[in-house]
């Protein structure tokens, strides 16, 4: 089988809130787009709904209880077995691998290193814009600036003129322009929205007009919910304008007309997102890479919305674990493209919000994300790891996932 | 459809009720983990004992347990786990890996 590059796209806490998810509200024209030409999971779910556990499982292909990561605070190689990794599997297959963004969770829970070199041929690009995030970067009613949840900026007064997932797109093409007719490559480019707080452009805001926002459809806390399935939302409670609104701990709720704008937030920052993905796409057509690339689209987890009067990861419940998954695979999931014609032109969502299209193939049945390194490297041209035995402590590479390749091959029986 | 594909997620939780760590608990702090399996038909999740240091769960010692029939609650708001016969589901589990 030839060898196909991959590109691998993560968003970070992104639910099955895009339009090729049948969500009548998202506008994600970029992302159907590829869902167009791809094969869509509609039912795919993360095996825990936090960051660093969720990455460290779908890279390495197990379980929480096997990588022994269910916070952010120990590095699996050293913690729990010398797990091989889905970009070192491609590294070790003579792939130059690289990564941009947030695909590994930084910190220690990566070795400070985003698990360079083991995963990648140079260390990982981080965008230096970034570390405001957190920071009081957010023009208030007073006209100061304040840690908001809800934070949709001028980009040209923030620091340096951008935005962290602005700065990592940028280095992606570069990087894609890097890599034209130089061997096969392995470019993962992780997202940081739609992840609170809401620092997004303010012109994606006009996409959802507040009056065209609703609650969601289940906004109580179920009566007959164990307390301890319940998560309080301490993230969202710390930012200064929810502060404001002096919500009660544990269970809130948060004013009806701030849940709307919390909406609002979320969606347009699915939407800036979804430019960035649709800068990357047709940087392959402009390259002449379509057609030799796979390209991932994925998320880490969900995110609750109000949903069950959470507004947060941190549960069971399917909003926060249920996933995006989308892959294309060219000459598979679509034909190879027309001769000069581009696979994927670059939608703006602000001239062509109506842009609607049809997935090229749905999977309905239930699949995880333990499933994707085996089922990218198959579909790439490498070997799918085997399966684990019970125990796979010692095992340096293997899979608790299965190889969704029958997928690609047969319709869905029933 | 397969109706016997299932996904299986957790989540750690350091109390039975809802304090400032229970987002996100350091792995010393947990007391509980909360096992979910969902397949097209249902979520049913099982919150049990956990020891963070010999990462054993204890099944007799349930602190909690969820299902939902998907078809009639789509969002998950009915939990109809005191209606279960818990025999049933708990032989079904042992069959699993």
């Amino acid at each position: 089988r030839e060898k196909r590059n991959v590109l691998f796209i993560i968003a970070d806490d992104l639910r099955a809130s895009l339009g090729c998810y049948d969500d009548a509200l998202a506008k994600s024209p970029n992302i159907d787009q590829l869902a167009s030409r791809s094969q869509v999971f509609l039912n795919a779910y993360a095996q825990q709904a936090v960051c660093a556990p969720s990455r460290t499982s779908m890279l390495t292909s197990r379980r929480p209880d096997t990588t022994r990561l269910y916070d952010f605070n120990s590095y699996w190689r050293v913690h729990s077995g010398n797990y091989t990794t889905l970009p070192q599997h491609f590294k070790s297959k003579g792939y130059y691998t690289m990564s941009v963004g947030k695909v590994f969770h930084p910190g220690i829970a990566s070795n400070h290193t985003d698990d360079y070199p083991y995963s990648w041929s140079i260390p990982a690009y981080h965008p230096s814009s970034f570390r405001f995030e957190k920071q009081k970067m957010c023009k208030g009613d007073d006209g100061q600036l304040h840690a908001n949840l809800l934070c949709a900026v001028n980009v040209t007064e923030q620091p340096g003129g951008t935005l962290p997932d602005l700065e990592s797109t940028d280095e992606a093409v570069r990087l894609l322009k890097s890599r034209v007719g130089d061997g096969a490559f392995f470019l993962a480019v992780g997202f940081h929205k739609p992840h609170i707080p809401f620092r997004i452009p303010q012109e994606y805001l006009s996409l959802y007009p507040l009056d065209k926002m609703t609650l969601a459809p289940d906004p109580d806390v179920p009566e007959l919910l164990p307390p301890v399935a319940y998560n309080p939302w301490t993230d969202v409670r710390q930012r200064e304008d929810v502060q404001k609104l002096n919500v009660s701990f544990p269970y809130g709720p948060i004013p009806k007309d701030f849940q709307l704008r919390i909406r609002q937030h979320y969606y347009a920052a699915v939407s800036y997102m979804d430019a960035q993905v649709g800068r990357l796409l047709s940087t392959l057509d402009a390259l002449g890479l379509t057609d030799s690339t796979m390209v991932v689209f994925t998320s880490d987890h969900g995110w609750s919305l109000g949903e069950h009067g959470e507004w947060a990861k941190y549960s069971n419940f399917d909003v926060a674990t249920r996933v995006p998954l989308i892959m294309f695979v060219p000459g598979v999931t679509a034909a190879y493209s027309r001769a000069g014609g581009p696979t994927f032109p670059f939608i703006d969502v602000f001239s062509q919000p109506e842009h609607s299209f049809t997935n090229a193939k749905v999977i309905r049945n239930t699949v995880e994300l333990v499933d994707v390194f085996p089922t990218v490297s198959y579909m790439a041209g490498l070997p799918a790891p085997e399966h684990c035995p019970d125990v796979s402590l010692q095992v340096e590479l293997c899979t608790e996932g299965r190889n969704l390749v029958h997928t690609f091959q047969h319709k869905e029986r029933g | 459809k397969n109706a016997e594909l299932m996904a299986f997620s957790q989540y750690p939780r350091p109390a039975d009720t809802p304090q400032n760590n229970s987002d996100l608990p350091d792995l010393q702090d947990i007391k509980v983990m909360g096992y979910s399996l969902r397949n097209w038909d249902y979520r049913y999740t099982l919150w049990l004992g956990f020891n963070p240091r010999s990462f054993q769960v204890n099944v007799s010692d349930v602190h909690g347990g969820e299902l939902y029939m998907l078809a009639d609650d789509p969002g998950q708001d009915k939990n109809i786990y005191s209606d279960l016969d818990h025999s049933i589901v708990m032989k079904k589990m042992d069959a699993l890996p």
